[in-house]
C-alpha cells in the first residue's frame, strides 16, 4: 500500500458517499445515471469474486464489500425506492450500455493476462469501469445544469483513476517485477474520459460559477 | 507467488 493508492481508495470511497448522501438527503436522483451505476455494480461483482477465497488485508476485505454493497443498495434506490425512482431522468439516461458491456467482455476474451474465468472477468471489470461513467457524462451534458453535489460526485470519481495512475508509476519503480498496463492503459483511457468534465468544473470553480456542460 | 499476480489492489 502507498499514499497514492491509499488517495485513491479514499477519494473513491468519498464519491461514493456523496453520491449517497445526495441520494438520501434531497430523496433524488436527478442528473444520476442508473446505467452507469447498474455498470458500476457489476464492475464491482466481476472484480471482486476472490473476496472469499483470496484474504489480502482486512482493509481489502471491507472495501470490496463496501463497494459492492453501496453500489447495489444505490441501484436498488433509483429501481425501486418509491420517491427516489419518481426523480430518475428515464428520458436522458437512454445510452445503450448493454454495448459497452457486450464490447468489454469481448475484449477480456480476446486480452487478458491468463485465459481463466476469474482472470477474464478481472480484465472485463478493468476494461467496464473504464467506460463506465459514459453514461453519467451523456446524461450530465442533455440535462445542461448539473447541480453541486452530483458535480462533485463525478470529480471524485475520476480523481480516484488519477491516484491509481501515481499509484502504478510509483509500484513500477519501487516494485522489482511489477507489471499492470492492463490496468494502467484502462485507468489512462479512464481519466482521459474525463478531461473535458475536469476542464468544465475548474472553469466553473475558478469563474464561481455554476457548473455548465456544452450540449 | 509475485505481487503483481495478486490482485491485491481495489
Amino acid at each position: 500500500m502507498n499514499i497514492f493508492r491509499f488517495l485513491g481508495d479514499m477519494t473513491h470511497l468519498i464519491s461514493i458517499l456523496i453520491l449517497l448522501l445526495k441520494i438520501y438527503a434531497t430523496k433524488s436522483c436527478s442528473g444520476i445515471s442508473l446505467k452507469t451505476q447498474e455498470l458500476y455494480a457489476l464492475v464491482f461483482l466481476a472484480r471482486y469474486l476472490d473476496l472469499f477465497t483470496d484474504f489480502i488485508s482486512v482493509y481489502n476485505s471491507v472495501m470490496k464489500v463496501v463497494f459492492i454493497a453501496s453500489s447495489l443498495a444505490i441501484v436498488w434506490c433509483m429501481r425501486r425506492h418509491r420517491v427516489v425512482r419518481r426523480s430518475y431522468d428515464k428520458e436522458l439516461d437512454t445510452f445503450r450500455h448493454y454495448f459497452l458491456v457486450a464490447a468489454c467482455l469481448a475484449l477480456a476474451l480476446l486480452v487478458q493476462e491468463k485465459f481463466t474465468f476469474l482472470e477474464v472477468l478481472w480484465a472485463f471489470s478493468i476494461y467496464l469501469e473504464a467506460v463506465a461513467i459514459l453514461p453519467q457524462l451523456v446524461l450530465l451534458q442533455r440535462s445542461g445544469n448539473v447541480d453541486n453535489l452530483t458535480g462533485q460526485y463525478v470529480f471524485f470519481l475520476g480523481a480516484y483513476r488519477a491516484f491509481y495512475i501515481l499509484n502504478w508509476i510509483y509500484r513500477y519503480f519501487t516494485e522489482t517485477h511489477f507489471s499492470r498496463w492492463i490496468s494502467c492503459v484502462s485507468g489512462l483511457v479512464q481519466t482521459a474520459l474525463y478531461a473535458d468534465f475536469f476542464y468544465y468544473y475548474f472553469i466553473s470553480w475558478k469563474n464561481n460559477s455554476k457548473l455548465q456542460l456544452p450540449a | 507467488n509475485s505481487t503483481n499476480d495478486v490482485k491485491d489492489e481495489l
